[in-house]
């Protein structure tokens, strides 16, 4: 009898997925077993509606990050989106099957800036490197 | 919301619920490192206009993001790698002018009591604006600066040179004078306001009243009034060794 060929395992790679990947025909965007794959989603907090103004000069507002989907380590207070992103596409290499892919692997981090008055009426400008995820896998 | 940025198109507006609300605040507190809500004085009647410090912080602002996406933009000179900036503007001033006996000198007083832990001063520098003076015409100028280390009952006090800056009489500008050179003092002493005195000459040594030299004090209007700005960059020995 005819032996079946036997599927090749996709080789596996200690890559971080390419940002500029989009899903293709052997991505199973809805994970394995038919569950969602993460993702990110953006929501905008004005920093006025907080009546942060009078304190806050200078950004107007803030991008608050959350997803939907199978998340292992879902965003929220204590987890922002670049922890997130480096958690969840690190414990899908150990466990690919287990854990779904990371939509928002970093590729890109930017700095944060912030312009305020402290208790003195003093202008603080303040600059956090590293800090931002602009680039992910899913735009 | 306000003038500002507008969330992206196809951005989900949820509202949020007061446990989300105070979960955004604590991550948007953490991520911009702000360090909760200054007690302010009570709000202005009505609106008024920006001061100076604010204005000039909101340049370099400006000039900050916009090389946040380009870490290799050069960054605006003082800036540098300074990862704060901050400006005093609590400030007591002094006059030693208006006919009494020469030397005149305008001295500022600042509270340096906020200035966080652990951060080595890069650059700092006092602005203040001058106007044409109407009182010497063609005339050439020189601004000298200097701190006040200790102050003396009984002679003068004893004052250290930080910078001299040499213009024209009828110059309108916001003049830097660089004040580096005062910032051991003021993190080893920082529970001491910072003391600067301004003298200004002209050239065949004469001293000038700074007020009659076009040079603008607290009664200026809010958004050129003196002030102080200092460059930060978090270092693990915030005192600079003596040279």
């Amino acid at each position: 009898a005819v032996r079946p060929l036997r599927r090749r395992q996709p080789k596996k790679t200690n890559e971080l997925p390419q940002a500029n990947r989009l899903p293709g025909i052997f991505d199973d965007v809805h994970g394995s077993h038919g569950r969602q794959v993460c993702r990110r989603h953006e929501l905008y907090v004005s920093f006025q509606d907080l009546g942060w103004l009078d304190w806050v000069i200078a950004p107007q507002g803030y991008s608050a990050y959350y997803c939907e989907g199978e998340c292992s380590f879902p965003l929220g207070s204590c987890m922002n989106a670049t922890n997130h992103a480096i958690l969840q596409s690190l414990v899908h290499l150990m466990k690919p099957d287990a854990v779904p892919k990371a939509c928002c692997a970093p590729t890109k981090l930017s700095a944060t800036s912030v312009l305020y008055y402290d208790n003195s009426n003093n202008v603080i400008l303040r600059k956090h490197r590293n800090m931002v995820v602009k680039a992910c896998g899913c735009h | 919301g306000g003038p500002g940025l507008r969330p992206p198109p196809g951005c989900p507006q949820r509202c949020l619920g007061a446990s989300e609300r105070r979960d955004v605040q604590r991550e948007i507190l953490s991520v911009l490192g702000l360090p909760g809500r200054p007690r302010l004085r009570a709000a202005p009647s009505g609106p008024r206009l920006p001061a100076s410090a604010p204005l000039f912080m909101l340049d370099l602002y400006h000039a900050m993001t916009g090389d946040d996406d380009k870490d290799d933009a050069p960054a605006e000179r003082r800036l540098g790698r300074a990862d704060l900036v901050m400006s005093f503007v609590n400030m007591v001033e002094r006059d030693h002018a208006l006919g009494q006996q020469e030397p005149h000198w305008k001295e500022f007083r600042f509270d340096l009591t906020q200035i966080p832990d652990g951060e080595a001063v890069t650059a700092a520098e006092f602005r203040i604006y001058k106007v044409p003076s109407i009182h010497l015409l063609n005339r050439t100028l020189h601004v000298s600066m200097f701190q006040v280390v200790q102050e003396q009952s009984n002679r003068e006090s004893d004052l250290l040179f930080l910078d001299l800056q040499t213009l024209q009489a009828g110059d309108e500008v916001w003049l830097v004078l660089d004040v580096t050179a005062a910032s051991d003092r003021w993190l080893l002493k920082r529970h001491k306001d910072l003391g600067l005195r301004l003298y200004v000459e002209t050239e065949d040594g004469h001293s000038v009243d700074p007020g009659l030299a076009g040079l603008l004090g607290q009664r200026a209007p809010r958004s050129r009034q003196p002030f102080v700005v200092t460059f930060f960059r978090a270092s693990p020995s915030p005192i600079r060794t003596p040279r």
